[in-house]
């Protein structure tokens, strides 16, 4: 089933989010990032805003991600 | 709490700084203010100074900028990112932005300059982001009044800097109440649109019937109107309203949004003046009754008339044997009463009047 435009939405805020919290390379732009490196930077914030582990864009995740916030990454270098 | 790889700080505990420029949303004073206070907060614990420069380099150079404003990691307009800052070094290490595109504010009205701040001077200082959401170093904005820091932000950036060697006397807030803790105990406990909501301290639970982990967060990035110690509360399904107790003030909440002309006296509701505190609140739906406890007794309010009924108040012991103490929480679903006391729940069958189990409190929360 193609994605409706309301899933676009919420795919690139997700992809735009843990590019810039969590380190997915933003080098897949343009492509579909691959799903199951997507589902791991999915995992990686669910866990430390210690929501339930799903991988998916569930609505509690993209309430987190549209939350104001500082602007610094939750993760490493 | 978490520090920057390779645990980043300051070798020179005496550390300079410079405001750079000026938003145009407080006078000057304000901002200076804002600023010193948000370092007195590090200051505090740690043997850290700082000095503030008006010309120059500084190890901190603050500023205000929007969108792209030079290091290649641009704001994004009003909302979302609110600041940044880079953690100790040379060059634009300690470095902090806000983004100008907020409304920044000495209140609670936008966003707070001084809590922001306080987050991000923690980053310049070499302190990363948290997973504790009651820390100061939580990366989701939230309004606070009071010490900002947690005990969690103070083992942090003492881990780096080691105490201040003439400690201040300090309250720090309480980190977030751990759900599996045995000895947890529940301030109050609610329904609102088939959720179960948990109040403790500053923080409360949602439980979601579909969701496997109930989810911690502070009372006030939800509402921030409500207290930050909720006494007693409880849903009227009828009304789509959750009432909530604090004191002698009650706030009636419609989902998120609170309702016009709360908050209110209880003693509105008919309670005599010398009743100071709800314990706990429950709505029976079958009845169309409203449960208060205050203390050993409990008085019951019929919500079709608003008004407290007659012969009131009444021993809870008698009436609902086998609950002794006093309550700290009440819940009703389907025919049971679920009295939290301590850190014990009790389900009490409404119908044959009597306690059918005992449980620990927090097996509501899957412990």
């Amino acid at each position: 089933k193609p994605l409706s435009s309301e899933d676009i939405d919420k795919q690139l805020l997700a992809e735009k989010y843990l590019r810039r919290f969590y380190g997915l390379p933003s080098g897949l732009q343009g492509s579909r990032t691959s799903s199951n490196f997507l589902q791991a930077k999915i995992k990686e914030m669910q866990k430390f805003f210690k929501l339930e582990v799903t991988g998916n864009l569930d609505d509690n995740t993209l309430a987190v991600m549209k939350e104001p916030r500082c602007g610094v990454p939750d993760i490493g270098e | 709490y978490n520090h920057f790889p390779r645990h980043l700080k300051w070798e020179n505990n005496n550390v300079t700084f410079r405001i750079v420029n000026y938003t145009p949303d407080l006078k000057k004073a304000d901002v200076d203010k804002a600023i010193r206070r948000a370092l007195n907060v590090w200051a505090d614990v740690t043997p850290l100074t700082f000095k503030k420069l008006y010309e120059g380099n500084a190890d901190i150079m603050i500023s205000f900028g929007s969108k792209e404003h030079g290091d290649y990691n641009p704001f994004d307009g009003p909302g979302g990112l609110l600041a940044h800052a880079y953690p100790p070094g040379q060059g634009i290490g300690g470095d902090t932005h806000f983004d100008e595109d907020e409304q920044w504010t000495k209140d609670s009205s936008a966003y707070n300059l001084f809590i922001v701040a306080a987050h991000e001077l923690g980053h310049a200082l070499g302190m990363s982001h948290s997973t504790d959401p009651g820390a100061l170093m939580y990366p989701i904005y939230t309004y606070t009044t009071g010490y900002p820091l947690a005990e969690d932000d103070i083992e942090g950036i003492q881990a780096l800097y080691g105490p201040n060697p003439n400690p201040k006397k300090v309250k720090p807030r309480p980190d977030a109440p751990k759900k599996c803790d045995p000895e947890l105990t529940f301030d109050a406990v609610t329904e609102l649109r088939g959720e179960t909501i948990i109040f403790k301290d500053r923080y409360y639970w949602r439980i979601h019937p579909q969701m496997v982990e109930p989810e911690l967060t502070l009372i006030k990035s939800t509402w921030p109107s409500i207290p930050n110690k909720v006494d007693a509360a409880y849903e009227n399904p009828e009304k789509d309203l959750v009432i909530i107790f604090s004191g002698i003030r009650m706030w009636a909440l419609n989902g998120y949004n609170l309702v016009d002309g709360y908050p209110k006296y209880i003693h509105k509701l008919g309670l005599p003046k010398s009743v100071r505190k709800i314990d706990a609140a429950v709505h029976i739906k079958d009845t169309g009754k409203t449960l208060l406890f205050t203390d050993e007794d409990y008085w019951s309010y019929d919500e079709t008339t608003e008004t407290m009924d007659s012969g009131y108040p009444r021993s809870i012991e008698d009436d609902f044997p086998g609950i002794e103490d006093e309550v700290d929480a009440a819940a009703y679903h389907y025919g049971y009463l679920y009295f939290f006391h301590e850190h014990l729940q009790y389900e009490y069958s409404y119908n044959s009047k009597k306690v059918f189990r005992i449980q620990r409190a927090n097996s509501i929360l899957n412990c």
